[in-house]
């Protein structure tokens, strides 16, 4: 079983988008795949058309210990979710940050988890409780990275942030791929940096980038993955292969 | 004199490109402006071409009482520009929320500023301690916006945070402007939640909305805004033509 983290601190980079149409795609190929929603904005949860706000049982449950996984997880189209809950003022983060041991408590309410091939993590954008307790409970962490100016200063952050949370919570922690996402080949700058990029992190970013397409944003809003919503688009192409990727990557580790 | 705070707590949504070219078009018609970098990530001044690793006189040290503003400002390309430091690790943060009053820091060390028409203030993707300082310090805020799935449920959290920093810090505080930027027309998404933001915000939404337009996102990496690096494109058009929104609905009020 692979537990993987999708996380940045960045906004905006694909995070979400990562978790869902990545899942999505390794479930067509047959993987037993559970998603969870870590960040109590909720966009994961939102971008299956569910109403996070009007959710009983939620990640929020499950961390607090008031509910077991198997009470919390839904499932939709071929996908186990771990949903959030909308928690737009911060209740939910007060309470986790007065717990016990308040940096594990996913690691250990999902200790006796199995019968996934992988666990995805949807992360917020912020490198703080939530982000963390995806870090305690994952050996892989994902990171999507968007081409741009000053991408590489973001990531030297990040780098920073993750060695610190390996030394001091998780020493299996390794970060295993970076993924190339809204990349966009007529944009000259996101060539510039895809090859700094490349030539930093060789063996970690993967081959396949997902390219900018505009059915990938609109599915969310129609409560579908990019292979419900636009099957033949660049997006569900660019998913696909690179499910087959990190699956062949995998096998080879 | 306006003081503006250009701040959303979502990131990427072109808060930073939105304070350099608000104020480079500000500039063009003839007005005093002042561009003040909040975020440690210092994306401001590194768009200029200036290298916040190796700067000696910054916000920070403003904030922290160590110097005058006029010590800190740099001036380019019509512009004053209080730089940034790069903060990775957060060393600054940390010192600031240290000390007294740590809330109205910038509003105590510009409270003689005078010979501006224009302070804007870049504020960095986070409702902490910098964007706090930026609006305990304002009247006015201007709120970029990207019409995508979900841009509205963030703006609920952030109208509630502004809400309590008014009633809690600043009873002046005003939402004064929502700014549509990385517009695209094609993207039926844009366009919907473009027509609801309209109806919710009417008086405070631009008509000018920022198009998506690529040598907006390339002309940071040359250290220059867009009226330099491309004054002909449509990003240049419309950021001038927003800087004269800005001036003509300020006159009204
Ligand atoms: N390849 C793509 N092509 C077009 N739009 C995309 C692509 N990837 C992501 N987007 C859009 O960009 C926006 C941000 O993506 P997403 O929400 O996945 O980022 P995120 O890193 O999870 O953001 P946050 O930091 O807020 O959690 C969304 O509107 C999404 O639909
Ligand atoms: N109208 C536009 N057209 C094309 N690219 C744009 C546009 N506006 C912003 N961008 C690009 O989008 C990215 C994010 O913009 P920007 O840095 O201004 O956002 P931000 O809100 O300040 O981000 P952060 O939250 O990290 O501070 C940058 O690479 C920028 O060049
Ligand atoms: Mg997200
Ligand atoms: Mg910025």
């Amino acid at each position: 079983m692979r537990m993987i983290a999708v996380s940045n601190h960045k906004g905006g980079v694909g995070k979400t988008t990562t978790t869902i149409n990545l899942g999505a795609g390794l479930a067509r190929l047959d993987k037993k795949v559970l998603l969870v929603d870590l960040d109590p904005q909720a966009h994961l949860t939102y971008s299956f058309g569910i109403q996070a706000h009007d959710l009983e049982k939620t990640v929020f449950d499950l961390l607090m210990g008031k509910l077991d996984y198997n009470d919390v997880i839904i499932k939709k189209d071929g996908l186990s979710i771990i949903p959030s809950s909308l928690d737009l003022s911060g209740d939910y983060k007060k309470k986790l940050m007065s717990m016990d041991r308040r940096e594990y408590l996913l690691k250990e309410r999902l200790n006796s988890i199995n019968g996934y091939d992988f666990v995805l993590f949807d992360c917020p954008p912020a490198l703080g409780i939530f982000t963390l307790n995806a870090l305690t409970t994952v050996k892989e962490i994902f990171i999507p990275l968007q081409t741009e100016f000053l991408a590489l200063q973001g990531m030297s952050k990040l780098l920073k942030w993750v060695n610190i949370v390996q030394k001091k919570y998780n020493k299996d922690l390794q970060i295993t791929g970076i993924i190339a996402t809204r990349y966009n080949h007529r944009k000259r700058l996101n060539k510039e940096i895809l090859e700094k990029v490349e030539k930093y992190f060789q063996d970690k970013l993967f081959h396949i980038r997902i390219r900018e397409n505009i059915a990938i944003a609109e599915a969310p809003s129609f409560g579908q993955t990019i292979f419900e919503y636009s099957p033949h688009c660049n997006g569900a192409v660019d998913y696909l292969n690179l499910s087959k990727e990190v699956i062949e990557k995998g096998d080879k580790n």
